[in-house]
């Protein structure tokens, strides 16, 4: 799975995400990247996309709660993310990346890595896989 | 006026022994797009097409496994899927099990902008892609070598039921065999 989020100048966010899914998958499976709300979600909050376990992204609707707690309990994005991958996804394997509205950026995962990058206006830019 | 952020993954689930050379071609193709998509933010560019164009340039590159490298089906078909949604009003589009068509998240950029729904499968998303005219390419252009390797190794396996794909055994950790993921050594896993 590939996906990106961007928050860009005038604080408008987006995500995408694509994927082959999985190998060996049964034909006609539907896994959590084309789910708006589990593996894809933007809003005026956050921009997020999910990768890895997409039936358990999918019962939690992972992308969607990072930008629910922002909203409904005012948590900054790192920490909405930390707490729907520690909270939401049961004991299922998965990562995402986020950005704000306010240019923040951030991610979670809870595999032994995930394949990910981000840069900032700031200057930031940072490549990493653990 | 904020700053402009962008954030790229290429997939969760690494094998703990992943060649240094997987390592160094992930990293450049993350490190490529990210370029792109901060060229794209300075120039003032809007957050939905930077995303879409980040995601066609990763779904264009067989390192990570959609579009070109894709996943397979238990068939050795491909079956690929995308969305993309612009927080902006909250507009959305996806599209699943396609199977021509080169670049997935555009065509789910297309069902968001052209279409009255939201979501586009199998038949009716071939269809809609040959309405718009969009790249579509023999299926053949998606299956690589590797992923056919891949694939044979996962029936082997039997259970990778998962978006992780099965390495070459030569590159399993046998220091990770303590942790178990779908009731499999997390060290058969590797990158998606």
């Amino acid at each position: 799975t590939v996906g990106c989020a961007v928050v860009d100048a005038n604080g408008h966010c987006a995500s995408a995400t694509s994927t082959g899914g999985l190998m060996n998958k049964m034909c006609g499976r539907i896994g959590d990247s084309p789910l708006i709300g589990a593996g894809t979600y933007a809003c005026g909050a956050c921009a997020v996309s999910c990768t890895g376990e997409g039936e358990a992204i999918i019962r939690s609707t992972l992308a969607r709660d990072v930008a629910a707690v922002m909203e409904y309990k005012g948590m900054r994005l790192q920490e909405a993310v930390d707490w729907a991958i520690k909270e939401r996804l049961d004991e299922g394997k998965a990562g995402l990346i986020a950005v704000s509205g306010d240019g923040e950026v951030a991610f979670g995962f809870n595999t032994v890595g995930m394949f990910r990058g981000c840069a900032t206006e700031q200057g930031l830019m940072e490549v990493a896989i653990w | 006026m904020v700053g402009w952020a962008i954030a790229v993954h290429g997939g969760a689930g690494v094998d703990p022994s992943l060649p240094a050379e997987r390592q160094e071609a992930a990293r450049r193709v993350l490190s490529r797009c990210l370029a792109l998509g901060a060229s794209a933010l300075r120039a003032g560019r809007a957050a939905v097409d930077v995303v879409e164009m980040v995601v066609r340039d990763l779904e264009t590159d067989p390192v990570f496994n959609s579009g070109r490298g894709s996943a397979l089906t238990r068939d050795g078909t491909v079956e690929m899927e995308a969305s993309i949604m612009d927080g902006r009003g909250r507009r959305c589009g996806a599209v699943s099990g396609l199977t021509t068509v080169k670049n997935p998240v555009s065509l789910a950029r297309l069902v968001m902008d052209r279409s009255p729904h939201s979501y586009l499968a199998f038949d009716g998303a071939e269809e809609f892609a040959r309405q718009q005219g969009v790249e579509v390419v023999d299926n053949s252009y998606f299956v690589t070598d590797e992923n056919v390797s891949m694939l044979k190794l996962a029936k082997e396996a039997n259970s990778i039921l998962y978006d992780y794909r099965v390495p070459i055994p030569e590159t399993c950790s046998a220091g990770a065999g303590a942790m178990q993921m779908n009731g499999l050594p997390i060290s058969i896993y590797a990158p998606e």
